[in-house]
């Protein structure tokens, strides 16, 4: 939530920018977008029509360039780095955080070697140097780095842009999590009705025990 | 008027009238009755100061004064602040550490405007419930000899955890050598095997006093914004993780307790109807307590697994 | 909205909030050790 209102402005400075450029400096604005070192989502931005109608133009591999940082990782980036326009280092370092991100998706325990096979990292230091400067005190992830166990226990990952096929997974999971909380409900409902009733029962039970010895002592 | 808000009426309490105060201390309506205090009304400030100092102190008692103000029957205690002495039950009259303090604390006071005076002194008993010891009774009795009107009050900090709501109690002594007329009814509390006797010489001594809880609309807002700031700290906790110390305590108590009953059962030649009746009542009454005391510390525990296993079923049954 | 679905997808991702095996175990030690002071209290109560 925190990175969200981080990032609001910036989200909203750059659509307008987007909208207010011609053809020839829309280039210009993607990388500066994707070069920001507050910025972690470009969705806004590729769906303003300007940048969408630079698909098919001499300048749609800068929209390529955007749905990576939208999207994809640096894996992503080497694989198709002929393709594509070449980065300045900061955007390298924003793609690298965001596969960071990607990679929290699936895992909450991320092993060191392979997180240093995904972000070109030759050194665990130079690793740890990265997740604490460049993840953490930016604050898109929050965790532990487990030095024994060679790991990074990931508690809190910012969301990426998501893709239209993972919605349907997530509403998914929210009806999941609704129906468990309303069972949890109703059965907690259902013991509290269990407790009030069995808590009557003893009382009446009591009472009736102490009405009978109080015959007892009255008839002996 | 009846027609006014609780914060309303709440708010008009903070307001302090030196002439009403000067009359009360003019009067001196608790010099002729001992048992004039009846009640005792604590702001929502002074409260959080007492128990979050108290629970600062972990498994040392901590001791502190409190300020306000008398009316009628009852002392509103308006604010408190810590003093920096500890072990208060290990000696007689600890205040003493702490009086150029507290000297020092009351001058500053008025000067910044704070008119209160000093209306009583609070300290913690950790996990030994809310009672006043031989060491606490002569205290506040010389402290209502010179101080008056002077309130005790005791926080259990551990207990507080334990139990999910705040274990406090206020008292006041009876003059040397009063008899009290009637026995005061108060909540039954479990004492620990070790202090029980110190509970048991002195708790006639005194009486308790009602407690109730005022917060101005100000403290409301103020609080609603710190529940927004801390509820995932409090949903996080739990008291069985927390409080293991003090639980395994509590049962180790239990069972001395337990075999303390069975000793004095079986010491009278084990045989019921060998007892004389006044001695069976006296160990039935023994064991009805055990019993009570083992189903609070089982409800307790039942408790914080309840909220252990909700969190459990909420957090940890979805998958993606 | 964009920033909704983000911060929805990064809720969601940290479900199941702990799943380890060390958390069962202690879990269920808790569990255990709750039961047994029940099934003692009631002892006691009879």
């Amino acid at each position: 939530m925190d990175i969200e209102q981080k990032q609001a402005d910036l989200i909203d400075y750059f659509v307008k920018q987007a909208h207010n450029h011609k053809e020839e400096s829309l280039p210009n604005v993607i990388v500066e977008a994707t070069s920001n070192s507050s910025l972690f989502a470009f969705s806004e931005i590729l769906a303003v029509p300007n940048i969408t109608q630079l698909r098919g133009t001499k300048y749609s591999v800068f929209v390529d360039v955007l749905q990576l940082f939208a999207h994809g990782t640096w894996s992503d980036y080497k694989k198709n780095v002929e393709r594509l326009p070449p980065m300045v280092p900061d955007q390298i370092r924003k793609l690298k955080q965001l596969s960071v991100l990607t990679f929290a998706e699936t895992n909450k325990v991320l092993p060191y070697d392979k997180l240093m096979q995904e972000l070109d990292v030759s050194n665990v230091r130079e690793l740890e140097d990265f997740l604490i400067n460049e993840c953490m005190y930016s604050g898109i992830v929050r965790g532990k780095l487990d030095q024994l166990r060679r790991c990074f226990e990931v508690q809190f990952a910012a969301g990426r842009d998501l893709r239209p096929e993972q919605l349907e997974n997530m509403i998914r999971t929210l009806e999941s999590w609704s129906t468990s909380s309303d069972n949890l409900l109703v059965s907690i409902q259902d013991k509290i009705k269990w407790a009030d009733t069995k808590s009557e029962m003893n009382k009446k039970h009591q009472k009736d025990v102490e009405d009978r010895m109080e015959a007892a002592k009255k008839s002996s | 008027s009846s027609s006014s808000s609780p914060s309303v009426d709440s708010d008009a309490l903070y307001f302090y009238d030196e002439t009403t105060q000067t009359r009360y201390q003019k009067e001196k309506p608790w010099a002729k009755d001992p048992h004039y205090f009846k009640r005792v009304r604590i702001s929502a400030l002074a409260l959080l100061k007492m128990v979050v100092h108290a629970r600062s102190g972990g498994t040392i008692e901590i001791m502190g004064l409190m300020q306000g103000k008398i009316d009628g029957d009852a002392i509103i205690v308006m604010d408190a602040f810590a003093l920096p002495v500890e072990g208060t039950e290990t000696r007689v009259n600890a205040q003493a550490d702490a009086y150029e303090y507290m000297v020092d604390y009351s001058t500053t006071n008025k000067q910044a405007g704070r008119l209160e005076n000093v209306v009583g002194w609070y300290h913690s008993h950790p996990g030994y419930g809310c009672w006043l010891s031989g060491i606490d009774v002569s205290t506040q009795m010389l402290n209502q000899q010179y101080q008056e009107p002077f309130l005790a009050v005791v926080i259990d900090p551990t207990r507080t955890v334990s139990a999910g709501k705040v274990d406090i109690g206020a008292f006041r002594t009876f003059p040397e050598g009063y008899k009290a007329p009637d026995e005061h009814v108060s909540e039954y509390q479990t004492i620990p095997l070790n202090k029980i006797e110190d509970f048991g010489v002195h708790c006639k001594q005194y009486y308790p006093l009602d407690i109730t809880y005022f917060k101005s609309s100000l403290d409301c807002r103020l609080l609603d914004l710190l529940w927004n700031k801390y509820w995932v700290n409090t949903l996080s906790s739990s008291p069985l993780v927390g409080n293991r110390d003090y639980v395994a305590g509590q049962i180790s108590d239990l069972a001395e307790k337990l075999e303390q009953a069975e000793n004095q059962i079986h010491s009278r030649g084990g045989g019921g109807s060998f007892l004389l009746p006044g001695k069976k009542k006296e160990e039935e009454s023994q064991l009805k307590k055990i019993t009570r005391d083992s189903s609070k510390i089982t409800v307790e525990q039942v408790h914080g697994l309840m909220s252990q296993v909700i969190k459990d079923t909420l957090f940890n049954s979805v998958r993606q | 909205e964009n920033s909704l679905l983000r911060q929805v997808s990064s809720l969601l991702r940290r479900l199941p909030v702990i799943e380890s095996e060390k958390f069962q175990d202690d879990f269920l030690m808790e569990y255990n050790d709750t039961v047994l002071i029940t099934y003692l209290a009631m002892i006691t109560n009879c």
